[in-house]
């Protein structure tokens, strides 16, 4: 089970997206994958069709009341991919958590009892944890549980602008509490490919991060936008779309499979 | 001499672009406006070319160690505007200024001495606070010292997330500091006039919040991405830009002046 955090603490740049349709794409390509929301916003539990202002149990009780990840897991409407929710309550937890014992661990210790015992039969392949924009405990916690990290990017202006401090501080989780974590890659994101702006950001992030950037670009596509507001993955929503196609690319990149175009 | 908080607790949605470009739309029509940058990120300020790591005294010093914002306030390349900068010092000052005193009301008086005793001869008629993506200490001082708000919201699925805990917020320090603020509005940015979806989001704002939504919306404009690069607004960046027009007409609405086309 390989558990990778969907990274970046700037707001808005493609995590939910990302944890949401690379794990779809992972699932189109016969993987069980979960996608676990450790966002208070909730919007990747949303992406996914989860009522989250209806949920009896999320994230925060997982994390706060030793409840078992098994117990809030559900399947969403795409074949092989289920979703372990979150919602506003998650904001809570951080302050709960703060005076735990191996506050930075309960994440990993969950995903560890997940490994072993399995949800109803199905061991997941892969976990994505759509973490939040900012570098708290519960996205340490999400850094020290993860095998690796994919870091999503604006091709804009600000786009490499606090990834020094995120490398920073994984660094420091990988030294203290996760040797093996490692940075996947970084995936540009909301490319807007006509303008010559989008392509000097590309080169800029080669320049800082070279053999980091994924080959696939995740491009501007409303459908990947529209999603979302009917609790679809974009290969249910508009499999056709480039929304689609960019992210069947990422994931085939990922597992390191040639598509025929 | 007003004072605008540009406010969003949301990442991504436009608080910087709105800040530095209603700020030069408003200079461009004959007011004396100042940016001041109450985000550790920077951006407002390298935005209007401020080289933010070669800044000597910053907001952090005005914040923590009684710093005069006279003493930080420079001019930008455009005529009317001028800039009070931050850079990822400020990141120290909430846990600096948590213990203070009246730590909430610190920005109110640095502003409260600028409104009295000018810069350099100059004194402003407005000035906007560009806001982190967060609700804590700082953003609550822009709150305690604004008089009134203004929300940018990007025009798609998760928008309107979010604003029900900004809305508690003010609440909250209208009620226990600051009587007087308000919410003057919503502007609506980042816009794909052509799709179903932002006319949906758009709706929805007003249904939630009727008649505080601008009239003139930001459209999704390349050109405004671009200007924060060369370190200009987009009056001198491209001045005949949909960006340029459309915060012109912002500003217009804003002010009560009615436009030719
Ligand atoms: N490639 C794309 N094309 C069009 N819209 C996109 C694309 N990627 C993301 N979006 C939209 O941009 C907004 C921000 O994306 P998303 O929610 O994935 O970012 P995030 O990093 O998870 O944000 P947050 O930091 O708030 O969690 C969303 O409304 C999303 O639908
Ligand atoms: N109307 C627009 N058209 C095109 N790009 C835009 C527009 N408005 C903002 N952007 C771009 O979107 C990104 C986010 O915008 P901006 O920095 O203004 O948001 P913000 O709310 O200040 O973000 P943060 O929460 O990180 O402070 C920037 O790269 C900016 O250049
Ligand atoms: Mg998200
Ligand atoms: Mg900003």
């Amino acid at each position: 089970m390989k558990v990778i955090a969907i990274s970046n603490q700037k707001g808005g740049v493609g995590k939910t997206t990302t944890a949401v349709n690379l794990g779809a794409a992972l699932a189109g390509f016969g993987h069980r994958v979960l996608v676990l929301d450790v966002d208070p916003q909730g919007n990747g539990s949303t992406h996914v069709g989860v009522d989250i202002y209806g949920l009896e149990k999320s994230m925060y009780d997982v994390l706060t009341d030793d409840v078992p990840l098994t117990a809030i897991i559900r399947p969403t409407g795409l074949e092989g991919l289920h979703c372990a929710p979150s919602n506003i309550d998650l904001s809570g937890a951080e302050v709960e958590m703060v005076s735990a014992v191996g506050r930075e661990t309960i994440l990993k210790e969950k995903l560890e009892e997940l490994q072993e015992k399995g949800h109803e039969g199905v061991f997941f392949d892969y976990v994505l944890l759509d973490c939040a924009p900012s570098l708290g405990l519960l996205s340490v916690n999400a850094l020290a549980a993860a095998d690796e990290i994919i870091v999503p990017m604006q091709t804009e202006f600000f786009a490499l602008q606090g990834i020094s401090k995120l490398m920073e501080v994984v660094g420091i989780v990988r030294k203290r509490i996760n040797p093996r974590l490692e940075i996947r890659g970084i995936v540009a994101c909301r490319m807007d490919t006509r303008t010559r702006l989008a392509l000097e950001v590309i080169e800029d992030i080669q320049s800082h991060f070279p053999n980091l950037l994924f080959e696939a670009r995740i491009r501007q596509n409303v459908k990947l936008a529209e999603a979302p507001s009917f609790g679809q993955t974009i290969f249910e929503y508009d499999p056709e779309s480039n929304g689609a196609q960019d992210y069947r690319a990422l994931a085939a990149e990922y597992l390191g499979i040639q598509l025929e175009d």
